[in-house]
């Protein structure tokens, strides 16, 4: 963006993370407050440095949960970094990113809200429409929107933001998996356990390919032998089955993804509420055995 | 199982606010 951070800043950012990532925030503020006065000295107020600075600061203090300071310090980047390096540039959008995050952390969604939504144009007319770092701000939107109910907005950000992933990154990067695990848990909300339902199945099913190959009669995606089983006990075949390893898929958990869990846990729920018990143990067990 | 649910989902900060 013709703006380079200087290695000094560099330098002392990556001191600051370290005392602020051990707690030392005694030594992590001073530090911060001393370069910021150096560098107003040298520099001025209005320099792209100081913004640097301030972002910093506010990182610390975000830290200590002192939203309402760090916010203080990021209007002030905000408005030195849109006079300096001019009102779209990427730095413009992270930091009215990160000030949504702010409000966020502080309940005030509607006015994170329209932050949120000035970055995203920012991306959309730097990077293109299409790319992954404009997918990102989509799901903090849609997150924004989700704590406000806005259910519709909701299902569009995380739709445009799961196309541009999949298109972008293959559908198998992890970012595909948990923006369908959280397009699911907004379905849920709704009540719409059917559509919630086939995402669980898709992510576990794609992390089932992932592991073992494509399905067949021998490699099933857990969901799969979840079902068989929930019929076998309703056709009282197999009421004393025990948890077999259902082709490795405990192992393969311990492997995979956060999310992979996550989606076992939340699918499990679903079966739970229509009243699929085996289903639902067998999902669970699947969890508890990965651990 | 709501918590399982929203586990997951978090607000992300952009760190490269400070590469710029």
């Amino acid at each position: 963006g013709g703006y380079e951070i200087p290695t000094r800043l560099r330098t002392l950012h990556n001191l600051v993370i370290q005392y602020a990532a051990q707690g030392r925030y005694e030594v992590a503020v001073p530090l911060c407050k001393q370069a910021l006065e150096d560098l107003e000295r040298t520099s001025g107020h209005r320099h792209p440095d100081v913004a640097t600075m301030l972002n910093i600061l506010a990182l610390v203090y975000r830290d200590q949960n002192k939203y309402k300071e760090a916010a203080h310090l990021l209007n002030d980047a905000l408005s030195i970094r849109e006079s300096t390096l001019g009102r779209d540039h990427p730095a413009v959008a992270a930091t009215l990113n990160n000030l949504a995050v702010l409000y966020g952390k502080r309940g005030k969604y509607k006015e994170a809200e329209p932050l949120c939504q000035r970055a995203l144009e920012i991306r959309e007319k730097v990077l293109g429409a299409r790319h992954p770092d404009v997918a990102k701000q989509l799901n903090n939107l849609a997150l924004l929107c989700q704590n406000q109910g806005n259910y519709d907005a909701v299902e569009r950000y995380y739709r445009r933001a799961l196309a541009i992933y999949e298109e972008q990154l293959g559908p198998d990067d992890v970012n595909v998996a948990r923006t369908k695990n959280n397009l699911a848990s907004c379905y849920l909300k709704q009540g719409k356990f059917t559509e919630a339902e086939v995402l669980y199945k898709e992510i576990l099913t794609r992390a089932h390919v992932q592991e073992f190959g494509p399905v067949n009669g021998d490699h099933k995606p857990i969901w799969v032998h979840a079902e068989e089983r929930e019929e076998r006990s309703r056709s009282r075949l197999g009421d004393s089955m025990p948890y077999v390893e259902y082709g490795g898929w405990y192992r393969a958990c311990r492997g995979s993804s956060p999310t992979v869990t996550t989606t076992l846990r939340n699918l499990g729920a679903l079966y739970r509420r229509q009243g699929k018990m085996e289903a639902a143990d067998t999902l669970e067990e699947c969890v508890l055995r990965s651990w | 199982d709501q918590q399982n649910v929203n586990r997951q989902q978090q607000l992300e900060w952009d760190d490269s606010t400070l590469s710029y």
